[in-house]
């Protein structure tokens, strides 16, 4: 997965990503793609949550997972969430709660009830931030305000090194793909350095949606395990979403 | 000529939007789900809609699943250990699982897989 939040020249925040899932999950020869990956593009649908006849939250889903992995809480905040790999990982989380250990909470059932019950982005981070979880993971939480983007990269009960945007220092994005920030990527799979270099080349000052999904067309932000990808603008309260396909030559991931 | 190298790195794309051309496979679909609906009722329209894609998807996860452990013994697990997991996952989410395996008439077995994926996917 990679997932950005760029602020643009007035301030407004455009929150990416693309949703990479299905590896060494069955690779189809013929057709040159992953299996799962290719199954889950036809159960992609937006979905609208609505109580009282309003909208509380918008997603992208896979039909038949309650979990949230992609949201926007219209004019308040936005958010999607990368996979974390570590040692600590939810396999522990899981033999937990099977004993009986329960103080863990679903990743995407966190996710879930942030975009339902939390009113700000500040609740939001915290939220994300503190709460103890059965796995390790990345979540990319985007504001209503300049400067309100950051990425969360948590262990099960930690929240370790948040970065935040600080568009006065130069930073007028964050992106996350499926490593921690401080380190370097695996080599096989740095799909952070062309995320960055295209978005680098782009500017500031030309930031939109329009060049920040030609940042995540572009190979190998855009690989074989991509299944969709979602652009979201807070401040107009928007989501649109996109099946995606990787014609060869492609990164496997 | 970078392109044709493993990873494959290409020259940043430009005027890719509005999407077209073979990296677009096409819309998203837009569904309702009323929050004001009972938990088990609240994703049937989806569901109804997306019932085969579900059934596929779940279909190749069992296969897979074959795959590691061909005695079925995984598959016999998931079919019989995972339901009397769902009612330790929270409300309202433990229904609403319920309310797809009821929709779709996938076993709720592997609708518990299907959404604890993220989990269990780490091992």
């Amino acid at each position: 997965c990679t997932s950005l939040v760029a602020e643009d020249p007035d301030g407004n925040l455009i929150h990416a990503r693309n949703l990479d899932f299905g590896l060494f999950m069955g690779w189809d020869i013929k057709n040159q793609s992953w299996v799962i990956t290719e199954l889950l593009k036809p159960l992609v649908v937006n979905v609208d949550f609505r109580r009282n006849n309003s909208t509380v939250f918008q997603s992208t889903n896979f039909a038949g997972y309650v979990g949230m992995l992609t949201g926007v809480r219209p004019y308040m905040f936005t958010l999607t969430m990368n996979e974390r790999f570590s040692l600590d990982g939810g396999y522990i989380g899981i033999l937990e709660w099977i004993l009986g250990k329960r103080d863990g909470v679903w990743m995407s059932f966190l996710t879930r009830s942030v975009l339902e019950n939390a009113t700000s982005y500040a609740e939001a981070k915290k939220l994300l931030s503190d709460t103890k979880l059965l796995a390790p993971a990345y979540f990319i939480l985007g504001g209503n305000q300049s400067g309100e983007a950051c990425i969360i990269t948590r262990s099960r009960t930690h929240n370790l090194n948040p970065l935040e945007l600080d568009v006065q220092h130069g930073r007028w994005y964050v992106l996350e793909t499926n490593y921690d920030h401080w380190k370097m990527p695996l080599f096989l799979d740095d799909r952070r350095t062309p995320a960055m270099k295209c978005m680098n080349q782009t500017t500031q000052a030309n930031v939109s949606i329009k060049t920040v999904y030609d940042v995540l067309s572009t190979k190998p932000v855009l690989n074989k395990l991509t299944t969709y990808t979602t652009l979201m603008e807070v401040s107009k309260g928007k989501l649109e979403s996109y099946i995606r396909a990787c014609p060869n030559p492609c990164m496997p991931w | 000529s970078m392109q044709y190298v493993p990873p494959f790195t290409e020259d940043c794309r430009t005027g890719m939007y509005p999407p077209n051309g073979p990296t677009f496979k096409g819309a998203v679909t837009w569904y309702t789900v009323d929050l004001d609906l009972l938990p088990s009722k609240r994703w049937t329209e989806i569901i109804t809609d997306k019932k085969n894609e579900l059934i596929n998807m779940v279909q190749a996860i069992k296969d897979l699943a074959d795959e590691f452990v061909p005695s079925g013994r995984l598959e016999e697990l998931i079919d019989k250990a995972l339901p009397l997991m769902v009612d330790t996952l929270p409300y309202p989410f433990n229904e609403e699982i319920k309310g797809i395996a009821a929709a779709s008439g996938v076993p709720l077995g592997e609708v518990v897989l299907f959404n604890i994926f993220y989990e269990i996917f780490t091992v």
